[in-house]
């Protein structure tokens, strides 16, 4: 069993990438006087009717917005924050009429879950956990992973929630003995969980017994990956990772993103696609995320860059608009659309 | 493209590696 080593994605130059292939096709304008953090889609339920809302995110605000026609957008519910300032959205798959946010200053200090009372339609949000918490991940099947605590009293928590959105029961999982950075479901495996270490190692948890199964060291040339996706075949375990510390080699160019395949019974791994930079375009990864083979990354330039990571190669740079860098970038979860926010809260909608 | 060695490969690592850390 031999595998393709590091092949480094293609390098269109700028001029060659279809500017085409993003079609902007709506605006919303969020009036709040506050810097604008995050964005998200996800799907509201009114009066029976469930909705493609979305949801943005200021330093202390939070706010839904339903569709009207024309691609016109609703403020239906807008929740307050007063002391700590939210850091980002963190939406859970699979649960309708409830989003969760983490807020905090550098690092998160609580989750909170952000609801609507059926009896008067009122705000309410609920705080779910608070403390030193490092990272957090919504999860299919309702579920919410969190780690919190320093590297010797570290905990890995899972919050199920009930299809009302009330939290229903918490688990936890064996903790590894260094300081997890980011979480990563693998694709159509429920009962696998993977998170990314300071130390550059990937773990992976069995979710239903809370078992640490492996620890797997990554190449050292990628220091803080975060992991984007994952799936297994025929044996392996493949990862899509984003490097915010890659710094650009003559011969690669920027790498944004990589794709890496691991063994997990050996914990041999190897590189097999670096996905950089169009020539003629700098910058570092800041911001990003990935649905399906589609990766989106918010560059430390302020422009934003597309791959396709079946093709291999950057498809399409959106440069800042109206002067104004691109803060963040999400796939909507409800449809093929991609969400780019800048800090004024200005959030364009695109079709890819 | 040279190739890399992975070592031998299972298609069901995830429940063997849930049994072995059973053990």
């Amino acid at each position: 069993h031999s595998i393709e080593q590091t092949k480094v994605a293609d390098l269109p130059t700028c001029d060659s990438l279809n500017p085409g292939s993003l079609q902007l096709i709506s605006k919303l304008k969020n009036p709040s006087g506050s810097c604008s953090v995050d964005v998200s889609a996800m799907w509201w339920e009114r009066a029976g009717f469930k909705e493609p809302c979305i949801i943005t995110a200021c330093e202390y605000v939070v706010s839904l917005w339903r569709p009207l026609d024309t691609w016109q957008w609703e403020k239906i519910y807008t929740w307050h924050f007063t002391e700590v300032p939210v850091l980002q959205i963190v939406p859970v798959p699979d649960v309708c009429n409830l989003v969760c946010v983490a807020l905090g200053s550098l690092e998160i200090r609580e989750i909170r879950a952000l609801l609507c009372s059926s009896e008067d339609e009122s705000e309410k949000q609920v705080l779910l956990k608070s403390g030193n918490i490092k990272a957090v991940l919504g999860l299919t099947g309702r579920r919410l992973v969190s780690s919190s605590g320093t590297l010797c009293d570290q905990q890995v928590e899972i919050m199920t929630f009930a299809e009302d959105g009330r939290s229903k029961e918490k688990q936890f999982l064996m903790p590894p003995e260094e300081t997890i950075l980011t979480f990563g479901e693998v694709q159509g495996m429920q009962e696998a969980l993977l998170g990314t270490t300071i130390m550059n190692n990937i773990v992976i948890w069995n979710l239903k017994t809370g078992q640490l199964l492996k620890k797997m060291h990554i190449d050292d040339s990628y220091q803080a990956s975060v992991c984007h996706k994952a799936y297994s075949e025929m044996g392996l375990l493949f990862v899509v990772l984003s490097h915010s510390c890659a710094k650009e080699r003559e011969a690669l160019g920027s790498p944004v993103f990589q794709l890496i395949v691991i063994n997990p019974k050996t914990t041999l791994n190897v590189g097999v696609m670096l996905y950089c930079l169009p020539q003629g375009q700098a910058g570092r990864f800041l911001e990003g995320d990935v649905k399906d083979h589609f990766a989106a990354a918010v560059l430390t330039s302020g422009t934003i860059a597309i791959w396709d990571l079946l093709l291999g190669h950057c498809t399409a740079v959106l440069p800042p608009i109206s002067d104004q860098n691109w803060s963040f970038v999400k796939w909507s979860g409800t449809d093929s659309h991609l969400l780019a926010g800048q800090k004024d809260g200005n959030i364009f909608i695109y079709r890819y | 493209c040279s190739g890399a060695d992975l070592g031998p490969i299972s298609l069901n690592w995830f429940e063997e590696l849930s049994s072995e850390a059973s053990l």
